[in-house]
């Protein structure tokens, strides 16, 4: 694993985030459930929790767009680059964007909203790329079985090295 | 062998736009032509690096499969 530069990470446990707008190739509530279950990866090994908001200011803004999305970094439709996200800090600090030119499924067709917002969400956190390919936080996509995800050992030393271990 | 010149050339364009996406890679009025010391080199052979790839700095299949993927669109190298 790899942290960013300066290593920022949130000072704080309890972060809240907010979901701007949804995609139209899933229902908003298997947007919710999938932003959810993602966050959950990474609540369940350290002591962070999550708190959803739905008005006002958040930690983790999370946006769907396409091409250019007023933050000088376009997507560049479909394939290529699917999301993005940004480290701990303030404004962009913690937020997530994914290129709504993507096809965004629940399941291995197209691509899997759960695995790419876990992947973001370790940026939001303060975790960069790792070199291990069965790492969550490799940048490359892959195809997975959503019914048997594990976050890797990798993963787990990357942000427990941010937040520590979970309480429980 | 105007196809095979062809292939190599969009292969080119296509690792230069994702070096200069994920690796801060600026072009430099480099023409496609290959040298062992150029900074597109340079930037290839850290990206084979990064990937475990074998690290020739050459565009061969496993690194042009690669570019083709889709990914995070943060870059690999952050400031």
């Amino acid at each position: 694993f790899s942290t960013f530069a300066g290593e920022p990470k949130w000072a704080k446990q309890v972060l809240t985030y907010r979901i701007l707008n949804y995609t139209p190739d899933l229902r908003p509530t298997h947007v919710n459930a999938a932003i959810k279950k993602a966050l959950s990866v990474w609540s369940s090994v350290t002591p962070l929790k999550f708190i959803k908001k739905d008005r006002g200011d958040a930690d983790i803004m999370i946006s769907f767009a396409a091409r250019g999305h007023d933050d000088f970094i376009p997507f560049d439709g479909p394939g290529g680059s699917v999301a993005h996200a940004y480290a701990p800090g303030k404004g962009f600090g913690g937020d997530a964007h994914f290129d709504e030119d993507e096809t965004w499924t629940k399941n291995t067709e197209g691509t899997n909203l759960f695995y790419v917002a876990a992947h973001e969400f370790g940026h939001s956190l303060g975790l960069f790329h790792s070199k291990d390919p069965n790492a969550l936080m490799y940048p490359v996509y892959r195809k997975f079985d959503p019914s048997v995800f594990r976050l890797h050992q990798d993963d787990i030393n990357g942000i427990q090295y941010l937040y520590g271990p979970s309480d429980t | 062998f105007p196809a095979d010149t062809r292939q190599k050339k969009e292969g080119m364009g296509l690792i230069q736009k994702y070096l200069e996406n994920y690796y801060g890679f600026k072009k430099d009025g480099e023409s496609f032509i290959w040298k062992s010391n150029s900074p597109m080199t340079k930037k290839i052979k850290e990206m084979q690096e990064f990937f475990g790839l074998e690290v020739s700095g050459k565009l061969d299949s496993g690194t042009l499969d690669l570019v083709q993927k889709r990914r995070c669109g943060f870059p690999d190298v952050a400031g």
